[in-house]
């Protein structure tokens, strides 16, 4: 939205993520795909998730089809990395999905503490 | 913060000492060994501040408790690297040992004198690994060292409070380890 009296530029200032311009470029069909979304090649994301332990073994013949326990990983991947929990594939998700990461899963295999308040 | 299941963790009596050693054959040609050992006994040294463990490097790798090597692909434990960026490395949960870095990254100690856009700082990384190789999975902290993301050319080698509360659980803590000034140094940053 531009603010009143505020002249566009004449150039446009495109952001380029360093090195992941081909991720990004694979991944952007996927923004905002939410439950009974069906996008070719969801199929390998559903692997990323699977990977980081968001995924149960017993699913490991993905389809594309963004189904409800694609969604239920998804809202567990949103909540376990501090990002809005949507349960759509949303900008937030897909950045986070993009950035270089430890190959150590996040869940699964782990006992989870938080913080609460007397 | 958060554990591995089971919470598995060294046992021995504290204090203690862990031994760690590098591969002499995984390694990277672009950083001297002398670069690397630096940044990495640092990484330790920051955990060791903090508990009642301490950290010796030795010559020996096949003795050593930890086990450091820089591996490319298909490393033969089960957990490929996949290239540049995406996993970045990878650590086993304790008494494994087993710390390993993707050789195909592009493994920075100085991001003044490394210029490459996809460079990945190798303390940062190692920091975080040997979270892992004392007991501790990731943490849902942002700001925390257990996050367990990292984007290229970024450095956050500081343990913060959730860091060091989970290790803590898992070893006690260091007699010399002030509380005061770790929260003095995270208002610090946040400021």
């Amino acid at each position: 939205r531009i603010a009143p009296g505020f002249t566009p530029p004449e150039s446009i200032t495109v952001l380029t993520v360093n090195g992941t311009n081909d991720t990004w470029h694979n991944l952007a069909r996927f923004l905002d795909s939410s439950k009974g979304s069906h996008v070719s090649g969801m199929s390998e994301l559903k692997k990323y998730f699977h990977r980081f332990g968001y995924l149960p073994v017993s699913d490991i013949d993905f389809t594309d089809t963004f189904d409800a326990r694609f969604e239920s990983a998804v809202i567990e991947y949103q909540s376990k990395l501090g990002l809005p929990v949507t349960g759509k594939l949303d900008s937030n998700t897909l950045s986070q999905i993009m950035s270089p990461r430890c190959g150590v899963r996040d869940t699964g295999h782990v006992t989870q503490f938080h913080a609460t308040r007397r | 913060y958060a554990y591995f299941s089971g919470q598995p963790r060294w046992v021995r009596k504290t204090p203690v000492t862990l031994t760690y050693a590098f591969s002499p054959e995984n390694t990277i040609s672009y950083l001297t060994t002398e670069e690397i050992r630096a940044v990495v006994d640092r990484a330790f040294t920051r955990w060791a501040a903090v508990i009642p463990l301490r950290f010796s490097e030795i010559e020996d790798y096949v003795s050593a408790d930890i086990k450091i090597g820089f591996y490319g692909g298909d490393h033969g434990d089960g957990e490929p690297f996949d290239g540049v960026l995406g996993v970045l490395a990878h650590a086993f949960s304790p008494t494994s040992g087993k710390l390993h870095f993707d050789a195909a990254e592009r493994w920075a100690v100085d991001f003044g004198v490394e210029r490459s856009k996809v460079a990945v700082d190798l303390e940062s990384v190692a920091t975080h690994e040997i979270g892992h190789v004392l007991g501790l999975a990731h943490s849902s902290v942002k700001e925390a060292i257990m996050y367990p993301s990292l984007s290229p050319r970024n450095k956050k080698v500081e343990l913060k409070l959730d860091d060091v509360k989970g290790v803590q659980a898992l070893y006690g803590s260091n007699p010399n380890f002030s509380l005061s000034a770790l929260l003095a140094s995270d208002t610090s940053t946040n400021q």
